[in-house]
C-alpha cells in the first residue's frame, strides 16, 4: 500500500511542520498587506486531491480565473542535515462568475505526483489501475490522520474531486468560489 | 511495503530534480569560493542512511568534526501548485584525525525520518522490529532505481552504516574521512 506510507510522509514530513505555524504566517502577511486574509475560510490551507492524479505544476495553467499573488512569509526549518529548509506556501486570487476575487492559499496533495510518476515507471510495479484506488487510499488515510492530529486542527481543507469526467477547469471553479 | 513507496517517491520527487542539476550549482558556487570543492568525489550529493533510522537535524550536533560551511546555490523549481518551491542542499566542512579540513555536500535521507516517527505512532501501524527490515528495504530500492538512472549518475553517494553498535560518531567519522 504505497498511498499509505505517503499520506503519513505527507503529515509527518510536512503539515505537521506547517499548519501549526499558517495562522502566525497569516497575520504577518495580513500587517504587510493591508489585511486581505480577512476570513477565516481564507486561513487555511486548501489541499486539492483530484482522484485523477493529474497535477499541474503552476494553478494558473489551469484555469484562467485563478491567478498567482505572492507567498506567504516562509518558514526555515533544520531538517535531516539540510540547515534551514525552506518551505514555501502560495497565495492565489482567484476571479468569481461576477468577476469578483476571492483569496486562497492552494496547493496539490504532492504525493499524488509520486503516484501518477509511479504508475508511469514499469519497475515501480504500479499499474494506472491502482492510480485510482491508491489515490482513494492516500485521501481517506490522509484524513483519518488529520482528524485526529490535535496541532492540524482548523488549519487545513481537503478539496478531493474526481476530474476523470468533467473538465479540470469546471472542478476547479465549483469548488474555489463555493468558499 | 511502506519503504518501496518512499524511495520512489524520494527519487521521483527530489533525486530526481536536484542531482541533475548538482554539478552546475557547484560550479556556481567554486566561482564565488575560490574552487574549494575542486575534488572529484566531493562533487557529489552523499545520503547518509543510518539502520537504525535515527536521524539529526542538524549535522553538526552530531560529531564535534562536523561543521555547517555553507549552502549550494538555490534552486527554484514550480511544483504541485507551489510557486518556486525552494530545493537547498549544504555543504559541510569535516576534519579528519591530523586535523585537516574535507569538503562535503551531505545530508541524510529524509524518508527515513518518516520511517522513524511512524515507528512512533501507533495509528500508522509499523513497529519499530520492522523498522530495521524496512530501512534496509528502502536502501537497496533506492539503490537499484539510482543504479538505473542515466540523469543521476556520478552525482552522488548512498553511505550506509548500522549505528546501532558502534557510535554515531564513529560511524560518521570512519566514512566520511575515507574520501
Ligand atoms: N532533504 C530534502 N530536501 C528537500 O527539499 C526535499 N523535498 C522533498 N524531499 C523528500 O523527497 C521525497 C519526495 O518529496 P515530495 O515533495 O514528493 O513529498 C513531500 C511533499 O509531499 C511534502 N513536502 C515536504 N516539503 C514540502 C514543501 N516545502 N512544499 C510542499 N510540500 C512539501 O511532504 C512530503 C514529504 O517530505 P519529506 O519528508 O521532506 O521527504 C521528501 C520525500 O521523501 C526532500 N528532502
Amino acid at each position: 500500500n504505497v498511498a499509505h506510507g505517503l499520506a503519513w510522509s505527507f503529515y509527518l514530513g510536512y503539515l505537521k511542520l506547517v499548519l501549526p505555524n499558517l495562522k502566525k504566517a497569516i497575520s504577518s502577511f495580513n500587517k504587510e498587506n493591508s489585511n486581505l486574509l480577512w476570513c477565516e475560510e481564507t486561513c487555511k490551507l486548501h489541499i486539492l486531491i483530484p482522484l485523477s492524479c493529474k497535477i499541474h505544476s503552476n494553478l494558473s495553467e489551469v484555469d484562467s480565473n485563478i491567478q498567482f499573488l505572492k507567498d506567504l512569509p516562509l518558514l526555515y526549518i533544520d531538517r535531516a542535515g539540510v540547515k534551514g529548509r525552506v518551505y514555501k506556501n502560495s497565495i492565489y486570487k482567484i476571479f468569481d462568475e461576477d468577476q469578483r476575487p476571492h483569496y486562497c492559499i492552494v496547493e496539490y496533495a504532492t504525493p499524488l505526483l509520486t503516484l501518477y510518476e509511479m504508475s508511469g515507471t514499469t519497475s515501480a510495479g504500479f499499474s494506472s489501475e491502482d492510480r485510482l484506488q491508491q489515490a482513494k487510499l492516500f485521501y481517506t488515510t490522509l484524513k483519518d490522520i488529520l482528524e485526529s492530529s490535535l496541532d492540524c486542527r482548523n488549519c487545513y481543507r481537503l478539496v478531493v474531486y474526481d476530474d476523470g469526467a468533467t473538465s479540470e477547469d469546471e472542478a476547479q471553479n465549483t469548488h474555489f468560489l463555493s468558499q
